[in-house]
């Protein structure tokens, strides 16, 4: 393949060779590769530098870069796995590889436990869950008295915090989300299968053969 | 009335947590 030079990847600070990208996670090369057709988009959407910052990203959301989202932010601080408050291109093969089909249960389980786990200290403490749910409240139409507010939080401890400390761990995280296995359905992007038909402009850019990828 | 759903199965509703939308061109 290969029938288009592409040299301008070396624009791209961070970028890494897909078929190392690809050896690293569940994506073929051709998928890094059409990977890095989406990447091109979204990064120089507001600024052309190769790197998708957070304005960007929340612009691929929602088609709203003004729009604050503390669940997207989240998100985003994750995928910045090196906190420069921008995402390259390996950050982002290797995030959204924990979002594949195939991707292991472990994995998705331990990304979505340090999503929740908002300040970082290895616990989802109730007040993070509370805030989470304030800032979910406050995004959408759905109105909650106080006294609701606090009871689903009673409930969700109950269930989720089985040694009553007043706070999940890993442990207890992974006994509850196997209890409630659709927590793990936002882990999921199905559309990652496809993501070759979804960028077939890849093949005009492919740098590797067909027999490697 | 008693609460039926858990804070995550909430929170995990939000529009900020739907990559979908990134492959959307």
């Amino acid at each position: 393949m290969g029938c288009v030079s592409s040299k301008g990847r070396r624009q791209f600070p961070g970028y890494e060779d897909p078929v190392f990208l690809a050896s690293q996670t569940t994506f073929s090369v051709s998928e890094v590769e059409a990977l890095f057709e989406l990447f091109k988009s979204i990064s120089s959407s507001v600024i052309d530098d190769g790197l998708i910052n957070k304005e960007e990203f929340l612009l691929a959301l929602f088609k709203n870069r003004k729009k604050e989202n503390l669940f997207a932010s989240r998100i985003f601080d994750l995928f910045d796995v090196k906190h420069r408050g921008v995402i390259d291109f390996g950050d982002f093969v290797r995030a959204l590889h924990i979002f594949h089909p195939n991707t292991s249960m472990e994995d998705k389980i331990n990304f979505s436990f340090r999503l929740y786990d908002l300040d970082n200290t290895g616990f989802i403490e109730r007040e993070e869950v509370k805030q989470m749910l304030l800032a979910l409240l406050g995004e959408s139409e759905m109105k909650l008295a106080d006294e609701t507010v606090e009871a689903i939080l009673d409930k969700t401890f109950l269930e989720a915090d089985t040694n009553q400390d007043g706070k999940i761990d890993m442990s207890e995280w992974q006994y509850f989300v196997s209890k409630n296995p659709s927590l793990l359905r936002i882990m999921t992007l199905p559309y990652l299968r496809d993501i070759t038909t979804a960028f077939p402009s890849f093949v005009f850019y492919s740098e590797v053969d067909e027999a490697a990828a | 009335k008693p609460v039926s759903m858990n804070a995550f199965e909430l929170i995990s509703r939000s529009p900020g947590f739907s990559l979908e939308n990134l492959f959307e061109r």
